[in-house]
């Protein structure tokens, strides 16, 4: 987190707030609701309270405005920026502009979700400036998120309470949902959710985040799944490229989601069933598309199956079990793909190298080996 | 063996501005001239280094096609660099 400077926070406990107009895109009690609940997402974790006026000077004043609107800091049209606000302060400190040219909406990813903009102007208002952590609210860029599961994530919760201190008032007998963290992706006790390749690249994936790694790259770069692909599910059971079909595949629960490049393929998500899979599979473990056979094979549990893409069939005499075909393979397989003609299976904080042609087990790896860390 | 030149992706003069406009913005780009532009350590390829470090993109100090899609995201208006504030 980082903060505009010490001495740009609010000095007293209890700030208040008025809405001066209103946008087109929501209905009034909408936005009220979104505004209130905005900052309640603060209110929660320190001392800090919010009172609602009509009339007069607030020290939030919260607008939806268009281009050049008086503080020689214009808006630019549909998309870009979406909003600006300004740190604690008289005056235009503390107030929230919103960009009129923006579509907002009240919880659906059409547009910009109103909440989640208006809480991270609000992280300004009270004194926070930009992180640099992916998946905090404070990071400059939008990504969607539920506004119904919302959880202020750690990073925005350490940096509110540097300035203000906890929430006193707190019950210690409720049980708040604990702030989400960024992984980080050189823990090497962390087990991976999947990984694929895309493109030329190495897509790894844990919680709502992934990394990419590319040849030329010395760090993978960390981003929120959703950056990439808005409508994708988080914490993931499995995901594969098909190359083919210029196509990677996600898959969690019962649904399979399919994207080319960053767009969504038409007709998904789509259930297992439509890859072969048995009604009685509930999820896959892990999925592997091997270029050479064409096959792709799913793992579940301590099995594995064998869909024959090109006749869109589940392969007979499958399922098998894994070890049998792999080697040293005894635990639950978190993750696989194939990299430069090696398979390489994941199993808990491990990755195994197999030649897959003759299932031989060439190296056992630690999951971090391709995250350069 | 045979040695191919891969050409590089152009920047369009239209990214360029983008990218300029961008930094004057977030990152508080500012025209400077003297000695360090002339040694080639321009103040577009520094601040170019910094938007790529703070956003955890590969460190080039060039406009490439991950730094320039991140520019073109929708984001808050507030600057990334408190200077600007």
């Amino acid at each position: 987190f980082s903060i505009f400077g010490n001495n740009f926070k609010w000095q007293k406990r209890s700030l208040t707030y008025r809405i001066e107009n209103y946008t087109p895109d929501m209905s009034v009690a909408e936005v009220d609701y979104s505004i209130d609940k905005a900052l309640q997402v603060w209110a929660k974790v320190t001392p800090l309270k919010f009172q609602r006026i009509y009339s007069g000077i607030a020290d939030i004043m919260i607008s939806f405005v268009r281009w050049e609107h008086g503080d020689y800091n214009s808006f630019d049209g549909p998309g870009k920026t979406l909003a600006h606000a300004f740190a604690p302060g008289d005056g235009l400190g503390g107030d929230a502009h919103f960009d009129d040219d923006e579509f907002f909406t009240f919880r659906s990813n059409r547009g910009v979700v109103l909440f989640i903009v208006a809480a991270h102007e609000f992280g300004h208002s009270l004194g926070l400036a930009h992180s640099s952590v992916p998946g905090a609210l404070m990071y400059p860029t939008y990504s969607y998120r539920n506004p119904d599961t919302f959880v202020l994530p750690q990073d925005d919760v350490r940096g509110i309470q540097y300035l203000y201190g906890s929430n006193s008032r707190k019950d210690p007998s409720v049980d708040d949902p604990k702030p989400p963290t960024t992984p980080d992706v050189c823990d090497s006790t962390m087990v991976l959710d999947a990984v694929t390749t895309h493109r030329g690249e190495i897509i790894f994936f844990k919680d709502s985040f992934l990394w990419r790694s590319y040849p030329q790259s010395q760090t993978p770069q960390q981003s929120l799944i959703r950056s990439l692909w808005p409508s994708a599910p988080v914490d993931i059971d499995a995901a594969y490229e098909n190359r083919q079909l210029d196509t990677v595949f996600l898959f969690k629960g019962r649904k399979v989601w399919a994207f080319t490049g960053n767009q969504p393929v038409r007709g998904y998500p789509k259930t297992l069933t439509a890859f072969g899979l048995p009604k009685a599979v509930r999820k896959v473990d892990a999925a592997l598309h091997d270029v050479n056979s064409g096959k792709t094979l799913f793992f579940v549990g301590n099995s594995y199956f064998s869909y024959d893409e090109s006749r869109k069939t589940m392969e007979q005499g499958y399922p098998r079990l894994v070890n049998q075909a792999f080697t040293g393979l005894t635990r639950r397989v978190t993750a696989a793909f194939q990299h430069k003609g090696f398979t390489y299976i994941y199993s808990g904080p491990y990755m195994y190298e197999y030649d897959l042609g003759t299932g031989t087990l060439h190296r056992v790896l630690r999951n971090s080996y391709f995250l350069r860390c | 063996t045979a040695v191919l030149s891969v050409p590089l992706s152009e920047v369009s003069m239209e990214d360029e501005s983008f990218a300029k406009n961008y930094l004057k913005k977030f990152f508080n780009l500012t025209e400077e001239e003297g000695p360090a532009v002339r040694r080639g350590i321009s103040p577009l390829n520094k601040k170019l280094a910094e938007m790529q470090r703070f956003f955890g993109l590969k460190i080039t100090g060039s406009l490439d096609a991950d730094t320039l899609a991140m520019m073109k995201k929708p984001r808050c208006g507030v600057p990334d660099e408190q200077v600007a504030r």
